[in-house]
């Protein structure tokens, strides 16, 4: 058979759909792209692959549907007959391109006999463009036949033949066992909402887990190009420079920072760092450095990089001041020179030089007031400009005075016990028809 | 093997060729394949898509090459050709 092209050397691609079925009744631009996502999603969650998807012309596969010739040297031929192809890695500006027969009639759900299952197909081409080859092998998604629909996206499980070829090229993806095998359940993560992309993202839906502003603790706190980012969970929320709440609703930290560990569960520290502005996020042992949003290659690597204890950290943020990098764990801190990329002699030292903070931080962060602030629990700690003792009448309560929520406002679902003062009794219904009746106090 | 049309033999060449199974007909001298080429194409193909190995272009074979499919070639190197350029 036809020998393999090549493999991606990098393990972060970026994908975009850069036209659209013409005529497809059925598959708006949103359905297209979440079958797309899915149909790489394929790969990527047995593969050491990263998919994102971007805007722009630089995408390292770009989708295209297209008809007849379209000068590729692989003309489409109409409904039937060739219906996509897909370049194999390799240095060249088309590698891992990927076109879909403008002329078939695109399904998604359908039975078999309306028309051409594009997730099938997709999962196929997806396959060249990672470097797989066609096989003579009768279940697997490579053999070069349309084979009909292959059931759910959601649900799709990948011929155990395809993925040990996928294993002989990349190795296996961290995240999976070896044990896994044909008909072993998919991993728990909760994937995007297929068909709720509509055009007002608002319906997606709130994920059941995701914590209460008003009442967590926080991971990790970090100002980022200037605003405020507190993480928990898989969450953060996101206030502007004036501090104002981006959105009530959490934001899921894998969909905004790529490259995370798809099993990531929480973070320790997160800061900018100085000079370049990468942001760096710390988690156990590990540590990853992003530009922008996007994960850079290599990456994560021990924190024994910095010179910093084995445990793991608890806080890191830069001091105004002089622009030096400190990391707090436990009763001690380090002072880190990010410019000469080297811990400063003398160092841990012990927290308590630090008056007034407690020791075991959440994490700590500077401000666009020149303070640093630093979080522990539910309270606040400011210290100001390049003082080392904490302001009078501190702590206050994070959720009152960055997260917006007043005393007897919160996002839990259930309110039960919020309302003390009628002993934890909803109070009683007006509400005509069954609709609830809601007040602004604020 | 079963009478042909003609049509059908092209066709079935040419899917052969474009497929990788076959190298295509050397446009300088306008060489055609020989039939023992052929047969062996046409029996590459079959093994590669289950089929029966009969060496002819019978009513499976034609099925299958009527089935809509992937625009990649199958086979990179015919037997016997060099220096064909890969993609």
């Amino acid at each position: 058979s036809l020998k393999p092209q090549n493999k991606w050397t990098k393990r972060h691609l970026s994908w975009r759909v850069r036209t659209f079925p013409k005529e497809s009744a059925l598959l708006g631009r949103d359905t297209v792209r979440a079958l797309m996502h899915y149909a790489l999603k394929v790969w990527s969650d047995i593969a050491p692959l990263n998919f994102h998807e971007v805007a722009g012309s630089e995408a390292d596969i770009q989708i295209d549907f297209t008809k007849a010739d379209h000068d590729d040297g692989y003309p489409f031929d109409g409904p039937g007959g060739t219906v996509a192809h897909a370049f194999f890695p390799g240095e060249r500006f088309t590698a891992g391109d990927t076109h879909f027969d403008d002329d078939e009639a695109w399904t998604f759900r359908s039975p078999d006999t309306h028309g051409m299952d594009l997730f099938a197909v997709a999962v196929h081409e997806f396959g060249h463009a990672i470097g797989l080859v066609h096989t003579s092998a009768l279940e697997s998604i490579m053999r070069p036949y349309y084979q009909g629909p292959v059931g759910d996206p959601l649900k799709y499980d990948l011929p155990y033949e395809d993925k040990v070829r996928v294993w002989q090229l990349y190795g296996v993806r961290d995240s999976v066992s070896h044990t896994q095998g044909p008909g072993n359940p998919p991993d728990t993560e909760e994937p995007p909402v297929l068909l709720d992309l509509p055009d007002n993202r608002s319906t997606v839906l709130y994920a059941r887990d995701a914590p209460d502003r008003c009442t967590s603790p926080f991971d990790a706190v970090a100002q980022i190009r200037g605003e405020a980012f507190f993480f928990k969970g898989r969450y953060f929320w996101r206030l502007t420079r004036e501090k104002h709440l981006v959105s009530l609703r959490p934001a899921q930290i894998q969909r905004f920072w790529r490259g995370l560990p798809a099993n990531l569960d929480g973070l320790d520290a997160v800061y900018e760092r100085p000079g370049d502005h990468k942001i760096v996020f710390f988690k156990g042992l590990k540590y990853w450095v992003f530009k922008d949003n996007n994960v850079e290659e290599g990456y994560p690597r021990p924190i024994s990089d910095f010179g910093l204890p084995v445990e793991g950290l608890d806080a890191a943020f830069v001091w105004p001041h002089n622009d030096k990098t400190y990391f707090f764990q436990g009763a001690h801190y380090w002072r880190y020179d990010d410019h000469l990329r080297r811990m400063d002699p003398g160092y841990p030292k012990d927290a308590s030089l630090w008056k007034g903070l407690p020791p075991n931080l959440d994490d700590a962060m500077r401000w666009s007031d020149g303070s640093s602030y630093f979080f522990k629990g539910k309270e606040y700690w400011r210290v100001l400009a390049s003082d080392m003792e904490v302001e009078a009448g501190f702590p206050r309560l994070i959720a009152k005075d960055w997260l917006h929520c007043t005393e007897m406002q919160s996002d839990s679902p259930n309110v039960e016990g919020k309302f003390p003062e009628d002993g934890g009794r909803h109070l009683p219904d007006h509400a005509e028809n069954g609709y609830e009746v809601c007040s602004c106090t604020s | 093997a079963p009478s042909l049309a003609t049509g059908q033999l092209d066709i079935g060449v040419d899917w052969l060729s474009k497929f990788g199974y076959l190298p295509p007909p050397d446009p300088v001298t306008g060489q055609l394949q020989t039939q023992e080429a052929l047969t062996n194409a046409i029996k590459a193909m079959q093994k590669f898509g289950g089929l029966t190995e009969t060496g002819v272009l019978d009513q499976a074979t034609l099925g299958l090459m009527q089935t809509p499919r992937c625009s990649l070639p199958d086979v990179s190197e015919p037997d016997g050709t060099t220096g064909r350029s890969r993609r």
